[in-house]
């Protein structure tokens, strides 16, 4: 799966996700990835966020959405995709998945759940500063 | 960082990273980045879990899901368990511009997305087939099923509603190369 901000000078943002969702599925089975506000979500008045991992734990929480809603009330981007993270790992602490968030002003950060097959997320940013798409990480 | 325009994506895909970048510098909307930078990981089958050729379900069939926002006017294009059309994203992004509608599934996002002039493919490839194959001999492990018959711990179906529900005991087989 992919999930995807794109935020340009003016602070319009965009978000969206691809997936070809989880192996040997039942037939019909969707996941968060285009259900509004479980894989992405985009308000370029707050945020936007992205998320993956387990989509038919995830998409319960809104997760993107959540985030948004928490940097619309002035978490930073990082804060607000651990809370994501977290209202999740409360009900299904070894749940698979993690986030990314980017606020108006171009703050970013990420957020995973650690699980013996994710103990670091990482994921790729490119902005006007490294004007070429960067590896970044962040420990779960 | 405050380094205007920005693009961030999950996992690290570089090519779709660079893709949306591209098309932000080349004057693009920021749609047009998320679709492009999407549309890229599609086509490269990024990490098997985007795209034609990956993640068959049970029947080795591969669908596709995907969504695109505006984070401006708030419009939203959705697709869901589209078959047979390998640009998700694009079909994702018709459904925002050329329907009032948010969300198409199934066989009906199919048609819509050959009658919007999408090319209508076979999903499956040599590698998806393997992985289906390889399924089937390890008697459909993992499984997604529970409290049917046959027992899907151990058998492939068909199945069917088991009479006394069993305690589900939560356990998920998801991985880093099989995720949304």
């Amino acid at each position: 799966t992919i999930g995807m901000i794109a935020m340009d000078k003016d602070g319009h943002m965009a978000a969206g996700t691809s997936t070809n969702g989880l192996s040997h599925k039942v037939p019909g089975r969707v996941g968060d990835s285009p259900i509004i506000g479980a894989g992405a979500y985009a308000d370029s008045s707050a945020g936007a966020a992205a998320a993956t991992g387990d989509g038919d734990i995830m998409m319960r929480f809104l997760p993107s959405y959540l985030a948004v809603e928490l940097m619309r009330n002035g978490a930073d981007p990082s804060a607000a995709c651990k809370s994501a993270i977290s209202r999740i790992k409360r009900h299904y602490s070894d749940f698979f998945g993690a986030i990314i968030c980017a606020n108006t002003t171009g703050h970013y950060g990420a957020a995973c759940n650690k699980v013996p097959t994710l103990t670091e997320f990482h994921y790729m940013v490119a902005d006007s500063e490294s004007d070429t798409a960067v590896l970044k990480s962040v420990p779960c | 960082h405050t380094s205007l325009p920005l693009v961030i994506n999950t996992w690290p895909f570089k090519s779709a990273t660079a893709a949306a970048w591209h098309a932000l510098q080349s004057g693009g909307s920021v749609l047009d980045a998320v679709e492009k930078g999407c549309a890229r990981c599609e086509m490269d089958q990024c990490d098997g879990t985007v795209g034609f050729g990956g993640s068959p379900d049970e029947t080795g069939e591969t669908t596709l899901d995907a969504m695109i926002m505006n984070g401006n006017s708030m419009e939203v294009g959705a697709v869901a368990d589209l078959r047979r059309i390998k640009n998700a994203i694009g079909v994702a992004r018709a459904v925002m511009e050329r329907t009032e509608h948010t969300l198409l599934v199934g066989e009906s996002a199919s048609v819509f997305a050959e009658n919007m002039g999408f090319v209508a493919e076979d999903l499956t490839t040599n590698e998806s087939l393997n992985v289906f194959s390889q399924w089937l001999k390890g008697n459909c492990q993992p499984n997604y099923r529970k409290n049917v018959s046959p027992d899907p711990s151990t058998s492939c179906g068909p199945y069917g509603p088991k009479a006394a529900q069993t305690q589900y005991n939560g356990e998920r087989q998801i991985n880093i190369h099989s995720h949304d």
